[in-house]
C-alpha cells in the first residue's frame, strides 16, 4: 500500500531554507483508518501532498502498491492519482466557474466516464453530502463550509482505494461535522483506506490510528480504538 | 453603533430564490463581545458581509454609528470601512503575488500611513500572530494556518474600533486557536468591538453575547459569562 521512508521536503527561499518534512517514515496498510495531527505549520499538509503524489519529496522514497512513485513521468503519475486516490485539499481548490455538479463530476469526465452515468453519481455524490439543492451554484455562490462539502464529494465520486482529506470538516458545524464522518466511515467498512487531517480531537477519535507531526518529523504513531 | 433593522438578503438564481438573510434585527454596543454561531449555510457570513458594508441588503435598514448606511456612496462606503471595520474573511481572502508582509501592510496604504512607520507596525502585526519569520513568503509558500494568522494579522494592524472576525480560528490547531483568541481579547479590553462567527464551543466560550443563527434568522441571543 503505502511505504515512505525518509521523506523531506526543502523550500530554498532567497534568504532561508524551511525543512518542511526532514525525515519521515510512514507505512500504511490497505483498509486502516488514520489521522494526522500537529500544530499549523508543522507539515502536514505537505505530508499529504507527497502521500497524493501531488507533489515531489526533496529526499526520500515513496512506494504506493510496491511501485516506487518517483520513477514516474507525469502522465503515470497522474493516471495513479485519479485511479487510486481521492483528494480533499485544505483549500478546496472548486473551479471557480464550474458548478456544484461539474466539480464533482471532474474525476469521473477524467477516467471516461459517459455523460448519463456521471450526471447520476456526481448528483448521489452531492445528496451524500446534503448540497442536491445547490447543484447549480458556482463557488461562489456557496457558504464556506458548503464549499467544502463539495469538494468532499468530488473525492468520494470515483470511489477510489485510498481517501487522503486534509481539514475536511475545518469550517463546518458540529451536527454537519459528525455527517460528514460517518460517510468516511462508511467507506472504511466498505474496504478502502481512509487518511485523515485535523486538528480537532472529536474528529481524530474516528481514526484507528493516530499519529502525531511536529517541526516536519513524526514524533508518535498509536492505535487507538474509535468512537 | 451597529443598528440593522429586518436584513434580508435573497438570491435570485434561475429556477429557485434563496433567503439567504430573512429579516435579522441586531443592535451592537459599543465594546461588546459577540460570538455568532450556526449551521453551514444558515446566513452568518451573509450578515457579517452586511454588517461589514461589503455587500448591501436586499431589504432592510442598517446604521453604523448613526449614519444609515444605505444613504453612502461607493467612496464613503470604502471610507468608512477602512476607519472603521478590520474584517477576516472566511477565505481569507490574501493577495496572491504579494507577500505576507505587504498584505498586512494593504489597511495602512489605503489610510495613507508612510513606508518606514507601515512597515514596523505591519512586522509588529505578523510578530503578535506568530508569523514574524514568514514575512516574505507569499501566500501559496504558507500552511493553511498561516494564511488564516495573516489574514487575522491584516485585520487587526489598523486598530479598528470594530473587529469582524468570520471563523479566524477554523484550521487552528488549539493551542495556536488560543493565541489568536487572546489578542481578540486584548483589543476588547483596549475597548473594541469584536464580532466573531465560530462553530467550536470552545471559541464563543470566550464572548459575553452569544447568537444562534438559523435559516437566515435570529433564533437566539443571550448574555454569557466569558471564560
Ligand atoms: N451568491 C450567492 N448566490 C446564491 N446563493 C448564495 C450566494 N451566496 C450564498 N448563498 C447561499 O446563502 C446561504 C447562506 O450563506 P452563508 O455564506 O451566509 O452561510 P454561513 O452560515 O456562513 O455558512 P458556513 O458555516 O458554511 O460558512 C447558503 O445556503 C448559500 O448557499
Ligand atoms: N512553497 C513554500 N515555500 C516555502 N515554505 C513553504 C512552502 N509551502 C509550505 N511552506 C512552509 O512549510 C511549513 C509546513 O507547511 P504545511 O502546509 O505542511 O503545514 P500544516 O501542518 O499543514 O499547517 P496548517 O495546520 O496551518 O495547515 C510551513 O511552515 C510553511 O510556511
Ligand atoms: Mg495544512
Ligand atoms: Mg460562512
Amino acid at each position: 500500500m503505502i511505504e515512505a521512508r525518509g521523506l523531506k521536503k526543502i523550500y530554498r527561499m532567497a534568504k532561508v531554507e524551511v525543512r518542511a518534512l526532514d525525515g519521515v517514515d510512514l507505512d500504511v496498510m490497505p483498509n486502516e483508518f488514520l489521522a494526522i495531527m500537529g500544530p499549523s505549520g508543522s507539515g502536514k499538509s505537505t505530508l499529504m501532498n507527497l502521500l497524493g503524489c501531488l507533489d515531489t519529496p526533496t529526499e526520500g522514497t515513496y512506494k504506493l502498491n510496491g511501485t516506487e512513485v518517483s520513477g514516474l513521468d507525469d502522465d503515470e503519475l497522474a493516471a495513479v492519482r485519479n485511479r487510486e486516490i481521492g483528494f480533499v485539499f485544505q483549500t478546496f481548490n472548486l473551479l471557480a466557474r464550474a458548478t456544484s455538479l461539474h466539480n464533482v463530476e471532474l474525476p469521473l469526465i477524467y477516467s471516461g466516464v459517459g455523460g448519463r452515468n456521471r450526471h447520476q453519481r456526481a448528483m448521489a455524490a452531492l445528496e451524500k453530502v446534503g448540497l442536491a439543492d445547490r447543484a447549480d451554484h458556482r463557488p461562489n455562490e456557496l457558504s464556506g463550509g458548503e464549499r467544502q462539502r463539495v469538494a468532499v464529494a468530488r473525492a468520494l465520486v470515483n470511489d477510489p482505494a485510498i481517501v487522503l482529506a486534509d481539514e475536511p470538516t475545518g469550517t463546518l458545524d458540529s451536527k454537519t461535522s459528525h455527517e460528514i464522518m460517518q460517510l468516511l466511515v462508511g467507506l472504511h467498512e466498505n474496504g478502502q483506506t481512509i487518511i485523515l487531517v485535523t486538528h480537532e480531537d472529536d474528529i481524530s477519535g474516528y481514526a484507528h490510528r493516530g499519529v502525531k507531526v511536529l517541526d516536519g518529523l513524526i514524533v508518535s504513531d498509536e492505535r487507538q480504538t474509535p468512537r
